[in-house]
């Protein structure tokens, strides 16, 4: 829709359309245009390929968070992973420990979801794929306790990285918020600067509810990075640009299948060129 | 919300007599922005836009003394025409067993969907027998195992080492000795452009002949929605719908979305994680969520 066209209301409105339904916010589409419309005019814009990588570069710009990369150090460097229900939480656990392990990392994996319907069982398939220990209690248990004693062998056994899974939650459900702040309050008195990171997981098929879920994870235990999965899948995952911009927090990784190797490192560049695409 | 919005529109207007078409535009870019922050998909507000303002240019706006009710009124009416006027229950009719096959994107919400369904059945009287046929997932069989414990409900027992078409044959024929008269099938979760996998979904409904396909969908799914809803229902053909995980501050739009590409019914919504968080959808309490 770029070439050799002229910038008229038909091509905005095609932009317009593309970016929200990439599902980046009507009010961060807004600011984009702003923003675009100043640099049509102050590089005198005047074709359609020109305005596309004017555009592309505003958005790189709101994604590419300036954060240095994960150090994975000091051990036992503690890693919370924290999201809603079924974003895929626990395998991303599998794929980061994956990433550690190829780097003669050890990691631990620790089963502090002890609601959901055989969410240990998961977390234990994934340890012995990767032949990672994993510290559990029973079903019901409470998740803190587990947390702490996960932490307790961590330090015992030397490990390098330590993984703490949490059972999804909706931002909204207050009983559950705390029982995540309690986790990260345990963690938190047993290596005081832990835990190190705290990485929410966005599914890239969410919408605008992404940016509460942000927010509302943000506040209760500060999101150190977000991991926005499932983009093998259709959906562009635009919400992000909305989150980074807001939030200012650095998209780390993205996950692009179910196998314990499809994840990546955030690329801001090709994200935005796949939001074009 | 929508009607403050419209309100403010509208106060405008006091005092400068007739409504004009420029103040309807005015409401209707409120009405749009509403919607596609409620992820109502861009195409689908659209079209959703061009049936209002047909309405909204007619006399019972444009005579109003309170033209932003009206305004939100005939928004409201449209929602709830779209979204599917009356609850649409499940088609259970016919020889025994009957069967249910639950499909939908990973992490939607199936497997814990597929035992709220046996729950539901099982306090009306019917006698449900789940079929875990996921193979792939780790723990997916373990998972509704555990769950049918809690439901109450008997469940088919497998090892994952057959592929799910044969699962589904199996389960069927113990239901039937087993005089069960109800067979749910949890399928694995799976994207709508795998073909491989839809191929297994098309095999399994071959195998099983489902009497319903319900697609269960993520309440806070974005845009995306028309294209994943259309591409299942193109596939393997759905005849009802599962919002899940809508009890929390998702707009819900994409069930616009759903219901304007597939014009099937959504059937039920999940409203929490334990089993007895189902419930029967209707239309009114969806509308006025996604009107904010
Ligand atoms: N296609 C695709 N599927 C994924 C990806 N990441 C996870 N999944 C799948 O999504 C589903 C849910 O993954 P889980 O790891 O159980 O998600 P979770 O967040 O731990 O779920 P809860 O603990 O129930 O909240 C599984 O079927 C995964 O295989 C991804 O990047 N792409
Ligand atoms: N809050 C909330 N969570 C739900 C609801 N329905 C399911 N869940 C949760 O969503 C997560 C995923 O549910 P599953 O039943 O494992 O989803 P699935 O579609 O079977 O996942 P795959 O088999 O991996 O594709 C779990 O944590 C469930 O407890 C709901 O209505 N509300
Ligand atoms: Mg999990
Ligand atoms: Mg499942």
């Amino acid at each position: 829709i770029f070439r050799k066209r002229k910038i008229d209301d038909e091509l905005l409105e095609e932009l317009e359309e593309l970016l929200v339904t990439g599902d980046i916010s009507v009010s961060c589409v807004t600011e984009i245009f702003e923003r675009l419309k100043k640099e049509i005019k102050r590089n005198a814009i005047s074709d359609g390929d020109a305005l596309k990588e004017a555009l592309k570069s505003i958005i790189l710009e709101m994604v590419d968070i300036d954060a240095p990369p994960i150090p994975w150090a000091p051990s036992p460097y503690i890693c919370l992973m924290a999201g809603v229900n079924g974003v895929g939480k626990t395998t991303t656990i599998a794929k980061l420990a994956n990433i550690l392990k190829s780097q003669g990392k050890n990691p631990l994996f620790v089963a502090s979801d002890t609601f959901r319907a055989a969410a240990i069982d998961q977390l234990l398939v994934w340890g012995k794929r990767l032949n990672i220990p994993v510290i559990h209690h029973q079903q019901g248990a409470d998740p803190s306790a587990v947390a702490y004693d996960g932490i307790e062998a961590a330090i015992k056994r030397g490990v390098d990285v330590v993984f703490v899974d949490t059972a999804g939650r909706l931002h909204t459900k207050v009983n559950l918020m705390e029982e995540l702040k309690k986790i990260r309050r345990v963690i938190k008195k047993h290596i005081e600067d832990a835990p190190h990171e705290t990485l929410l997981v966005l599914d890239a098929t969410n919408g605008q509810n992404a940016l509460n879920q942000a927010r509302q994870f943000n506040e209760a235990t500060p999101i150190s990075g977000i991991i926005l999965t499932k983009l093998d899948g259709t959906a562009k995952g635009g919400i992000v640009v909305t989150i980074a911009n807001e939030l200012k927090i650095p998209i780390r990784y993205i996950g692009i299948g179910e196998k314990m190797d499809d994840l990546e490192p955030f690329s801001p560049k090709l994200f935005v060129d796949a939001l074009f695409s | 919300n929508l009607q403050k919005r419209l309100d403010a529109v509208f106060k405008r207007l006091k005092g400068y007599g007739r409504l004009t078409e420029e103040n309807i535009q005015d409401a209707l870019r409120e009405v749009r922005l509403a919607l596609l922050e409620a992820d109502v998909n861009y195409k689908v507000v659209k079209d959703f836009i061009k049936r209002i303002k047909e309405r909204a240019v007619g006399s019972e706006v444009m005579e109003s003394l309170t033209p932003g009710q009206q305004v939100v009124k005939i928004v409201h009416d449209e929602l709830i025409e779209l979204l599917g006027r009356s609850a649409s229950p499940l088609s259970l009719a016919g020889r025994t067993p009957v069967v249910i096959m639950l499909i939908g994107l990973q992490g939607s919400g199936k497997t814990t969907t597929s035992a709220k369904i046996a729950r539901f059945l099982k306090k009306k009287g019917r006698r449900p027998y789940l079929v875990p046929a996921d193979v792939a997932r780790p723990a997916a069989i373990k998972q509704l195992m555990a769950l049918s414990g809690q439901a109450g409900v008997d469940c088919y027992e497998t090892e994952a080492k057959e592929p799910p078409q044969e699962i589904a044959r199996k389960a069927i024929m113990q239901a039937s000795l087993k005089g069960l008269d109800t067979v749910i099938i949890d399928t694995a979760g799976r994207l709508h452009i795998d073909e491989a996998l839809m191929g297994e979904l098309r095999a399994m409904k071959e195998t099983a002949s489902p009497q319903e396909i319900l697609f269960v969908a993520d309440a806070m799914t974005g845009q995306d929605a028309v294209n994943i809803a259309r591409s299942f229902d193109e596939a393997v053909g759905i005849t009802g719908i599962v919002l899940t995980k809508i009890e929390g501050d998702a707009r819900g739009g994409a069930a616009l979305s759903i219901r304007a590409v597939t014009q099937k019914p959504i059937k039920f919504i999940g409203v929490g994680e334990k089993l007895n968080d189902l419930e029967v959808f209707y239309p009114d309490r969806l509308a006025n969520r996604i009107l904010g």
